[in-house]
């Protein structure tokens, strides 16, 4: 399982 | 990136750098809540991580890498160099009631199941919250100076910023992350109060004290 989720605030 | 998260930014690298430069220069950190501190720094190490695992910009990684300097520059100076100025008997509020039930909620509440997922949601759980022995330790000891004062309003105009922000993404890009939305309402409902007494007192030159 790759699922990843994309954060892309701080 | 749109004006309101860049303005939530540069809102919380500012309440940042204000508390750091204030606890240098009075060489003193009188009335800052060292646990709140804590919390802000496994709040910082938990969420970035991600530096090792995923780049997003240049101006993300500066941010993440400055906010993690600044919270462990920020414990040195509480914990060791300015040590004997920490004010830990007002200091009280017991912040595993804050750690314990956000790490629960982390494993609960989460987009997926990965260590690094979970350690996110734990720091935005944590963030939430992380400000409580803070606000705790004014309404002990009934007042603040000014310049914490204004540290606490640029830290939690922050996350209102971030609001404007989810909502302004909703309309032109379809984010919708329900984890960080709620988590960061929550956060900015813990400092209405605050604010209420920063516009009607600090602003009009007073200083910041309870009745």
């Amino acid at each position: 399982e790759s699922f990843k989720v994309q954060h892309d605030e701080l | 990136m749109n004006i309101f998260r860049l303005c939530g930014d540069l809102s919380h690298l500012l309440a940042i750098l204000l508390l750091l430069v204030k606890i240098w220069k009075t060489r003193s950190c009188a009335g800052i809540s060292g646990k709140s501190q804590i919390l802000f720094a496994i709040v910082y190490t938990t969420r970035y991580l991600d530096l090792f695992t995923s780049f997003v910009s240049i101006y993300n990684s500066v941010m993440k890498i400055v906010f993690l300097s600044a919270s462990y520059g920020t414990l040195y100076l509480m914990f060791y160099k300015f040590k004997p100025t920490y004010d830990h008997n007002h200091d009280s509020f017991r912040i595993l009631y804050l750690i314990v039930p956000a790490l629960v909620l982390s494993f609960v509440i989460v987009h997926a199941y990965t260590l690094m997922e979970v350690l996110w949601t734990y720091s935005i759980y944590l963030e939430a919250v992380a400000i409580m022995p803070q606000l705790f330790m004014v309404s002990r000891t009934g007042e603040a100076e000014t310049i914490t004062s204004h540290y606490l309003f640029a830290l939690g105009s922050y996350r209102a910023l971030y609001i404007l922000n989810w909502i302004y993404r909703y309309y032109t890009e379809d984010f919708l992350d329900l984890i960080v939305i709620i988590a960061g309402i929550v956060q900015t409902i813990l400092y209405c109060d605050f604010f209420y007494l920063y516009i009607t007192k600090v602003l009009k030159g007073k200083r910041l004290s309870l009745p």
